[in-house]
């Protein structure tokens, strides 16, 4: 199966 | 003060469609150059970025930069009192202001409506979206791109994008079997809204949810056109431009193989 990725892993918060 | 002139309401009630079911609360940051609108889903999975730059506007003042805290329900209904060709004047004081007030002004100039929208406290963290090159880039028709969305999401809940050289290639699948949609890069260019281009660095296998493929075209009435770049491991970005003043960008988060 896929498992759905969060944005924070992409993206930092700033 | 900030104020901002809009001659068509028509346009700022599309940039709502487009977001409200995404993010119900959004920060609007408002400088002398544009106002901008970033905001996540509840699940950290989908961004929305939305830049309206002040030439949109008729006229455009803004003495210092203010954050408008926009609960996106409550500005809807404002909006839903609004005709296409209506005038809006969005209008707020500079220091946190606790409230925004929208004018509608009928274009025969016969009937004016103004509301105050109270404004919401937002805490939310913004994300830092770095400068990417992407590997491939895909644009095609903003309405074909919402049929292919829709028409997959019948056959499973994520759809695999697959690009090469000269295609893109949708697929989705599930209980009832397995869906591709293909479409091959333009050789003539009669009508550039109607046409597929596939610019490809390298190419890129990539799984989404289609939910959120279809919360974003949301935006189709916006733009003719709708540009997707993609890179391998990295989020999806639909964009939509408004006009020449500015876009809405949403991105994606992919689903890895565990």
């Amino acid at each position: 199966g896929r498992k759905q990725t969060a944005l924070t892993s992409f993206f930092k918060k700033m | 003060m900030f104020e901002a002139k809009l001659q068509q309401g028509g346009l700022l009630k599309k940039i709502l469609e487009s977001v409200k079911d995404l993010v119900v609360d959004g920060l609007w940051d408002c400088d002398g150059a544009a106002i901008t609108l970033q905001g996540m889903d509840s699940s950290h999975v989908a961004l929305v970025e939305m830049l309206l730059r002040a030439e949109a506007f008729e006229h455009y003042r803004c003495d210092r930069n203010v954050t408008l805290g926009m609960n996106h329900n409550h500005l809807s209904k404002i909006l839903k009192c609004a005709n296409n060709d209506d005038i809006v004047i969005l209008k707020a004081a500079d220091q946190n202001p606790d409230s925004c007030s929208l004018i509608l002004e009928s274009k025969n100039g016969e009937k004016t409506s103004d509301f105050v929208v109270s404004l919401v406290r937002i805490d939310t963290d913004q994300l830092g979206i770095p400068e990417t090159e992407y590997s491939a880039h895909v644009k095609m028709s903003s309405g074909e791109f919402q049929r292919i969305c829709r028409d997959l999401s019948q056959f499973g809940d994520a759809v695999q994008i697959t690009c090469s050289k000269q295609d893109v290639k949708f697929s989705s699948s599930g209980e009832t079997g397995k869906a591709n949609i293909t479409l091959t890069h333009s050789a003539t260019v009669d009508k550039e809204e109607e046409s597929v281009t596939v610019d490809l660095k390298e190419p890129v296998d990539l799984t989404f949810a289609l939910r959120f493929l279809n919360l974003f075209t949301k935006a189709t009435p916006i733009s003719d056109t709708v540009t997707l770049s993609l890179s391998q491991e990295a989020p999806l970005v639909v964009e939509y431009k408004i006009g020449d003043s500015g876009h809405i960008r949403y991105f994606l988060a992919p689903k890895i193989q565990e």
